[in-house]
């Protein structure tokens, strides 16, 4: 999983 | 996006609405923590850095807008509008003992060492730890309004059904940020003591009154 979908969330 | 994060982004909106109402409404910030608000203010401007760099959803973009501009308005509320009101000898948590360890930590333990990651490391930890000047005010004043109750009910909430989000999350797409849900886990557990008074006493129309 890549990082930055990572911080998909608030 | 899942049913459980929708609610737990509900829940912080309410919160954050719940306070500005309170204040604008009573026009007092008494019992407010300005610590508190200072250490979110700090947790969202780093957390959203990426907010003009990647865009994720209108959704995404519209909430973070949202909650920083509602903690630097509540800032402006407590020690500019209405300082008059603000309880500053209560609210005396030493917030340098919060940020340093967390800084550091956020060094030592993250995804990847790289400047980004680090920020965002430490608006997480720090998210969890970021009430405890609230907790602390309330414990020291011994006693909290009801609507800070509601405040503290729906912020406290938030972050419960994040961690609803990330079991679900792993079950359903196989996500899982260990970084996240262990200070997701801390930063619920703080609250506990506060939920387990809010339900016996807030919900029988009682005030919360802690022994001082």
């Amino acid at each position: 999983v890549e990082l930055d979908d990572l911080k998909d969330e608030l | 996006m899942n049913i459980f994060r929708l609610c737990g982004d509900m829940s912080h909106l309410a919160a954050i609405i719940i306070l500005l109402l309170k204040m604008w409404k009573t026009r007092s910030v008494a019992g407010i923590s300005g610590k508190s608000q200072i250490l979110f203010a700090t947790v969202f401007t780093a957390r959203y850095l990426d907010l003009f760099t990647s865009f994720i959803s209108i959704y995404n973009t519209c909430m973070k807008v949202f909650f920083i501009g509602t903690v630097y308005f509540t800032i402006y509320l407590i020690y500019m509008k209405f300082k008059a009101t603000y309880d500053s000898n209560h609210d005396s948590f030493r917030v340098e003992f919060l940020i340093v360890p967390v800084g550091g930590l956020a060094f030592l333990v993250n995804h990847e060492f790289a400047p980004l990651e680090i920020i965002w490391t430490f608006s997480i930890y720090l998210e969890s730890v970021a009430i405890l000047p609230q907790l602390f005010m309330i414990s020291k004043t011994g006693e909290a309004e009801t609507i800070t109750s509601h405040y503290l009910f729906a912020l406290g909430s938030y972050r419960a059904l994040y961690l609803c989000n990330w079991i679900y999350r792993y079950y359903a797409e196989g996500f899982f940020d260990l970084i996240a849900v262990v200070a997701g886990v801390v930063q619920t557990i703080l609250y506990c003591d506060f939920f387990y008074l809010y339900i016996t006493k807030v919900m029988k129309g009682k005030k919360i009154s802690l022994p001082a």
